[in-house]
């Protein structure tokens, strides 16, 4: 028995072609991230600080679908989620619809350790963040331009897609009932 | 999506999963990675993350499977995982990120890619995108 850890960005139709300049970073902040986690391991802390902590920094990178870079709504607002879940005693919080809060999974954990509920949302949500004095910031601190063109594109092919999956309808399609826009997922 | 899950020395087992959700998802959509048990679970056995189509995951409750499946059919971690993600999931619609207590690792999926990471305290480390890496 040993120390362990994973992490991931997101799954999809991730292209094989995708551009260096897009995979690059991915592939950077996956070794970064990794590291911190690592370290944190190493140290001796414990796992729910240490999933916390990699979640946080995975959130403060714009190149994935959380925090900031969090995609769009149709809306083209953010409306983020997150959930911590410790295993020994299976104490969980959950957080869902937030449009301020920096790092969504910290106030997930505040929601496990601080209520005796386990999942928040929306405007109660942002009303025990600033409870909590969590750190916020404007909704645009989320939005990049590259999730602009994204929702540009989903709605120009009238699509809701899953984390890096290409907009372009297949030919042949019916834009209006694939992927997620059908009922049945 | 993102998530970690990680495990000490002493098996203890922690999961974490954050996301922005669907791009052009309805204002008010919840249905993704963090519902607890579905994308996001850890016990004494085992802490998993998902990722993919929220709400695949919930009707599979992905995470939660896993965990029962060790718990109550004696399948390993790898066992567990790989047919949750094979048998249970929508093909094209998930991935999954897990640990065990006793420090195991696996991150299946069945899409087409998933930006993934792992290391073990024997020295093992990886960052891989796609299956045949």
């Amino acid at each position: 028995m040993g120390w362990a850890i994973a992490l991931h960005g997101g799954a999809g139709d991730i292209p094989r072609a995708m551009p260096p300049e897009r995979l690059k970073p991915r592939e950077a902040a996956l070794h970064h991230c990794l590291q911190i986690g690592v370290d944190a391991l190493k140290a001796g802390r414990p796992p729910l600080d240490v999933v916390e902590l990699v979640v946080r920094e995975l959130e403060n990178n714009p190149h994935f679908n959380a925090g900031k870079g969090s995609v769009l709504t149709s809306n083209g607002t953010v409306e983020m989620e997150a959930c911590i879940m410790d295993g020994n005693t299976k104490r969980c919080g959950a957080v869902s619809g937030l449009t301020t809060v920096k790092n969504a999974i910290s106030l997930a954990r505040l929601v496990m350790e601080k209520t005796p509920h386990i999942y928040l949302a929306f405007d109660g949500a942002e009303a025990f963040a600033r409870e909590q004095g969590v750190e916020n910031t404007d909704t645009s601190h989320f939005i990049t331009p590259e999730n602009i063109e994204r929702l540009k594109q989903a709605k120009a092919a009238n699509r809701v897609q899953i984390d890096f999956t290409q907009s372009t309808p297949k030919a042949g399609e019916k834009a209006s009932v694939t992927a997620l826009d059908s009922q049945d997922g | 999506t993102v998530g970690c899950v990680a495990v000490d020395g002493n098996g203890n087992l922690a999961a974490a999963t954050s996301t922005g959700g669907l791009v052009n998802k309805m204002v008010g959509r919840i249905g993704d990675t963090p519902m607890i048990g579905a994308g996001t679970y850890a016990n004494c056995y085992c802490a998993v993350s998902a990722t993919g189509k929220g709400e695949s995951i919930i009707r599979a409750t992905v995470a939660r499977d896993v965990a029962a499946l060790m718990e109550y059919k004696g399948l390993s971690l790898n066992e567990a995982a790989a047919y949750v993600i094979e048998e249970c999931a929508p093909k094209h619609t998930a991935g999954l990120i897990a640990v065990s207590a006793k420090g195991e690792v696996t991150m299946p999926f069945n899409t087409v890619g998933m930006f993934r990471a792992c290391a073990t305290e024997d020295g093992h480390s990886e960052v891989k995108i796609w299956p045949d890496e």
